[in-house]
């Protein structure tokens, strides 16, 4: 463990704790992509299977199991609890465009051929794009953004960059290199960049953010 | 061990 991923990890559990907070107290998933949350619990449920064939570290154990119940209950408040707040008019991007590739991708290009390598290696694909439906419906629902879902979108994506300095860290200082997590992680970072750059240019101004459709 | 890579990461 470095600082680099113990900062990337809480920064990863409060964007979590942020938007589930936010859904709870306003009792409204206005502005929220249930697609992306979907993908989300996916890239959990695919990637902590071995949470019960292989034991790393409490913490390690812990911090899965919370990630899997939280993306789990955000999706029940969703889909279910808060249902009648979702705004699917507006969270119409084609997940299937995005899951189907990847799974493929998975099959293709991974570390080992055996069914728990391919859904961690489908997982981390998934995670790279997972944020896109979120995004486009930004995009879409007339570019304003609740200041909350940025500070949600903002600590997601400090995350993964965060993630790249383990990676750098870790190679450097114990020759760990997993080619597939760093490129999945750096397509990642890159698609937060645009979001990055009007998250710090308005929202830090006390503006509202808005994409440009 | 999973498999032949040991993810030890989140």
């Amino acid at each position: 463990m470095n600082i680099f991923r113990l900062v990337g990890d809480l920064s990863h559990l409060a964007a979590l704790i942020i938007l589930l907070l936010k859904i709870w107290k306003s009792r409204s998933c206005a502005g929220v992509s249930g697609k992306s949350q979907i993908m989300f619990a996916m890239v959990y449920m695919t990637r902590y299977l071995d949470l019960f064939t292989t034991f790393v570290s409490v913490y390690n154990s812990v911090m899965k199991v919370v990630f899997l119940l939280f993306s789990f209950v955000t999706v029940y408040l969703i889909y279910f609890k808060f249902k009648a707040t979702y705004d699917g008019n507006h969270d119409t991007f084609r997940v299937e465009f995005l899951v189907v590739p990847v799974a493929g991708l998975a099959v293709l290009v991974n570390h080992e051929f055996s069914f728990l390598e391919i859904l961690w290696t489908f997982s981390i694909y998934l995670e790279s794009v997972a944020i896109l439906p979120q995004l486009f419906m930004i995009s879409k629902t007339g570019c304003e953004a609740e200041t909350i879902t940025s500070h949600y979108l903002f600590a997601l994506g400090i995350y993964r960059a965060l993630y790249i300095a383990n990676w750098i860290f870790r190679y450097y200082m114990e020759g760990f290199f997993d080619f597939i997590a760093i490129v999945a992680g750096c397509v990642q970072t890159i698609l937060y960049c645009d979001f990055f750059y009007l998250y710090v240019t308005k929202v830090w101004k006390g503006k509202r953010l808005t994409i440009p459709a | 061990r999973v498999g032949i890579y040991m993810h030890d990461e989140l």
